[in-house]
């Protein structure tokens, strides 16, 4: 999967997965 | 809103009920960034419309490496502006209901 997880020390938690191709070229 | 360089965008649908709330956010242009950024692509994260503070979650962002420090300000003002939408959309929508 291109999704990682990044748990913050305060315990929230991060979820990274790519940018939609679409929503960079949005402007 | 101001363009940052940074966009912030709700990750699920708002029922206008619920305090935490997914956002999704990622750099549209690294230019406007004062700091190396490294790309990392969409960050989601729920955020407690009532209680959090976005510079906090902002700092977060910085300390989990997603953001260089100098450009914490930045990330917190996104975060904020998308906030305070979201808010005046709700307030808007029982407004209307009254």
């Amino acid at each position: 999967s291109a999704t990682a997880q990044v748990v913050h020390s305060a315990g929230r938690k991060f979820i990274v997965s790519p940018v939609p191709e679409a929503r960079l070229k949005e402007q | 809103a101001e363009d940052t360089g940074v966009r912030v965008e709700l990750a699920e649908e708002d029922d206008g009920k619920k305090a935490s709330i997914a956002l999704k956010l990622w750099v549209e242009d690294h230019k406007k960034l004062k700091g190396k950024y490294k790309e990392t692509g969409a960050i989601e994260f729920t955020f407690d419309l009532e209680k959090e503070v976005p510079e906090i979650v902002a700092q977060e962002m910085v300390e989990s490496g997603f953001f260089h420090e100098s450009d914490a300000k930045t990330v917190g003002k996104s975060i904020r502006d998308r906030v305070a939408l979201i808010k005046w959309r709700r307030e808007r929508t029982v407004s209307a209901a009254v």
